[in-house]
């Protein structure tokens, strides 16, 4: 049993550094303000045709709630009944980048990059850039 | 954009996997 637990623990080490290792080439480096664009094999590989960024959702919060435009006995409503065990999450963003528009565009340019983040809810990527759309 | 249930828009930014960026335009386009 110990030697399934490792050998799990190190199949989930390898596969989280490969899916994060190519995130090293900038994450080190990045900072405020600098143009973020996207990895050339999306140009290369002919499967890839979109790239699709993402939204960060958060639980809502009582103090989420005291700032909607309702009636008081809803906001009461809505707190007796507010799940807390919900986590953050990411979801698909409403805008996608079409590798035929970047190649009209002549441009591989993404947005402006704002900040880091470290989530967990996707899958073994932890390493996110926050930005603003180009 | 699809906001489960108990959910709300965390800020106005949007993010990408990180393996995904570059700092330099790609070589296609230089």
């Amino acid at each position: 049993a110990l030697a399934a637990v490792i050998g799990i623990g190190l199949f989930i080490f390898i596969i989280h550094g490969a899916l994060n290792q190519d995130s090293k080439l900038t994450w080190n480096k990045v900072k405020p303000g600098d143009r973020l664009y996207a990895y050339d094999g999306f140009f290369k590989d002919t499967i890839l045709t979109e790239f699709t960024p993402f939204r960060l959702l958060k639980p809502i919060a009582a103090s989420d709630i005291d700032t909607m435009k309702i009636q008081e006995w809803e906001k009461v409503k809505l707190k007796a009944q507010l799940d807390t065990s919900l986590k953050p999450q990411l979801v698909t963003a409403e805008i996608t980048y079409k590798v035929d528009s970047l190649f009209k565009s002549k441009s591989s340019f993404v947005g402006i990059y704002v900040g880091k983040d470290s989530i967990h809810e996707s899958g073994f990527i932890d390493h996110w850039y926050i930005f603003k759309p180009a | 954009l699809d906001i489960p249930k108990g959910y709300i828009l965390s800020n106005d930014n949007y993010y990408m996997d990180a393996s995904d960026a570059r700092l330099e335009e790609a070589p296609q386009f230089k």
